[in-house]
């Protein structure tokens, strides 16, 4: 059984490794590959074990494999159908950033309760009602649903979306969702990078 | 000396028990508490105790006072000045989100480089050009900027932030970017939270 922490750091090498391979480094220690996330070298061997054998002893990691064995483990690439709840502010930003279909995530569905939102396109998508959700989400086969609207509809639209089939839940409404065990939920809150910033701005 | 990784606990925390206040609830146990969070109880308490005396043996931590302890020492409601750096889509929708004022983070200015934009106002703020960033950055004296331009320019914006006193950088830019050791700063990475849903639905 491998643990959330080692789970929840795999997105953080592959996002490291993708910038060291920016930077034309071929290959890398886990010693430097630590020093660049912020975890200790055996941290590092002892997550990517879990997965296989990935280094080379004495050698170290060679980048472009290490990163395609890690978005392999990730499922990216395998082209996921994702549907944006809520084309607000926050919506119409995540629905135009093109960075997420370069690791599979398509923009497949777009819905929101606003009249005059309903029927005008956004990334290429049509903006559909709330009310067709479930039959649009199952025609076009949804994986993940993205939730971008106000924290007091947020759990009637999770339960729309389970109740469509929809399996991952991407959340961003500022409220704890209950969903059922087989859905993988995720919610951000932006407000904890700020905080970050100002605990330390405030010990200076 | 407090480490980074409970520091870095601290606005989850802060957040859960927001949530935990609005449900109404008055008293938590730090196992009720740690079941919320994904953390064990004596994590909690640890992480509790580098700070002081919070909770009351047998009975719990009273909501509403740790919420204020916490607050305070995240150094949230003092007030901060922020700038956004790059008024495209999500930096649009971060100006325009109210949430963050209700911490104590109040947008006072923000830059653009695009000449159809400079001039207009949002969230009742004006729109710089960019050449202006470090005079106007000092005259509204600017704790934080967010950074939410292209890659490719935002290393130049970090410098020209640093260049004009600002001490703590947010950035949404997917690159490593290299600021003085005195400059707090905070990248995000968006695409975490996807992948992270994409590892899950793969195994199902
Ligand atoms: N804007 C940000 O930077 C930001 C940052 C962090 C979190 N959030 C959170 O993200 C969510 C969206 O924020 P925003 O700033 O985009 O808000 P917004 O008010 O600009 O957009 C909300 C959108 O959701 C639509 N909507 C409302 N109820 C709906 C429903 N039941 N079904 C479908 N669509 C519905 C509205 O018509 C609108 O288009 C909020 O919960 C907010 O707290 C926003
Ligand atoms: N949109 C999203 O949901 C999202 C998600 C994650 C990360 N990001 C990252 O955030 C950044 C912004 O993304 P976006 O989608 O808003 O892009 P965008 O192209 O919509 O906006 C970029 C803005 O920055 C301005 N700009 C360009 N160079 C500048 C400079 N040197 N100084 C000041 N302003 C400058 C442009 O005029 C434009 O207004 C990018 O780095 C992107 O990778 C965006």
């Amino acid at each position: 059984m491998i643990s959330k922490a080692t789970i929840d750091r795999l997105p953080l090498y592959f996002r490291t490794l993708r910038l060291i391979q920016q930077e034309g480094t071929e290959i890398i220690s886990s010693e430097e590959l630590g020093r660049r996330i912020g975890v200790t070298p055996e941290q590092i061997r002892k997550d990517l074990a879990s997965f296989g054998e990935f280094g080379k002893k004495g050698v170290g990691y060679f980048v472009r494999e290490l990163i395609r064995n890690i978005g392999e483990i990730l499922g990216l690439h395998r082209n996921w159908n994702i549907a944006i709840v809520g084309v607000g502010h926050l919506g119409w930003a995540l629905a135009n950033y093109r960075n997420f279909a370069s690791l599979g995530f398509n923009l497949a569905a777009v819905f929101d309760v606003d009249p005059a939102k309903v029927g005008q396109f956004i990334g290429g998508v049509e903006i559909f009602s709330l009310d067709r959700l479930e039959e649009v989400a199952r025609e076009k086969n949804i994986h993940i649903g993205v939730i971008t609207v106000p924290a007091e509809s947020a759990q009637a639209v999770a339960d729309k979306l389970v109740a469509a089939g929809v399996r991952g839940i991407w959340n961003f409404a500022p409220i704890k969702l209950n969903v059922a065990e087989n859905v993988r939920l995720v919610s951000e809150d932006l407000s904890v990078g700020l905080s970050s910033i100002s605990y330390y701005l405030s010990r200076q």
